[in-house]
């Protein structure tokens, strides 16, 4: 039978809830093993800064939804957590069979690979619950993409980069959330990239200096 | 089913992307 709108994103949360009910806001056994085969162990770092985004994330969920909502906040990040372990595990494994290496000592130590994963994780949290509020009322806003790059002093371009990785990597990613995060995607290609702060721009005159590489394409007909 | 464009190549992933290959 047809869902209502609200039914629809009740739906959709429970079944988030279902994929990361077995999954753990702590690395697991499989990534610890990982981090450890490091040159450097970057275990400390990213517990320590997901502590720190958890902070953020909730003290600005509370500033859009109200204080009251400080420990909603908090728990949605959890969820993001668990999500942003299991991806990450997933892409490791991936990234393992396709690399034939087990040390990922630069990935794993770059806190903009890491910031980016989060809050994606975070993002699809955020999306999921956006439809009823997590009240069964209000349609949350506030917390629209790209709210998140702004809580996390992310840089889009560093964002845009795990998208594709994350959505090959989970799964469970239902029809509407690829959508949606193919939708953030366009809005980082089409508009925020190109904001006078974006490190394209630098990205662009290193590649010009460098001189060209690949033929262009003769213009269409 | 979702037509999500992967745009990736063959030989490129995360890794590459944060140049960390």
């Amino acid at each position: 039978p047809p869902q209502t709108p609200v039914r629809a994103a009740m739906n959709s949360i429970q079944q988030l809830r279902v994929v990361l009910a077995s999954a753990s806001d702590a690395p697991s056994e499989v990534l610890s093993a990982y981090f450890k085969n490091c040159t450097v162990d970057p275990t400390q770092e990213i517990t320590q800064r997901v502590r720190r985004l958890g902070e953020h994330f909730s003290q600005r969920f509370a500033q859009a939804m109200g204080q009251r909502c400080m420990e909603i906040g908090s728990q949605r990040f959890t969820l993001g957590t668990r999500l942003y372990y299991r991806v990450m595990e997933s892409m490791l494994k991936s990234e393992e069979r396709r690399l034939s290496v087990q040390n990922f000592s630069k990935l794993l130590n770059d806190s903009a690979f890491h910031t980016s994963l989060l809050a994606c994780a975070l993002e699809v949290v955020t999306a999921t619950y956006r439809g009823t509020g997590g009240f069964g009322v209000a349609v949350e806003t506030d917390l629209s993409f790209p709210w998140i790059l702004d809580v996390f002093q992310l840089v889009a371009y560093d964002f845009y980069k795990v998208i594709e990785s994350f959505i090959k990597a989970e799964p469970s990613l239902s029809r509407d959330m690829i959508k949606h995060l193919e939708h953030c995607e366009h809005l980082v290609m089409e508009s925020i990239a190109w904001r006078g702060d974006s490190p394209l721009f630098e990205l662009l005159h290193q590649a010009r200096e460098e001189g060209p590489g690949e033929q262009a394409e003769p213009p269409a007909t | 089913v979702h037509d999500y464009h992967f745009g990736l190549e063959e030989g490129e992933g995360v890794s590459e992307l944060f140049d960390c290959d």
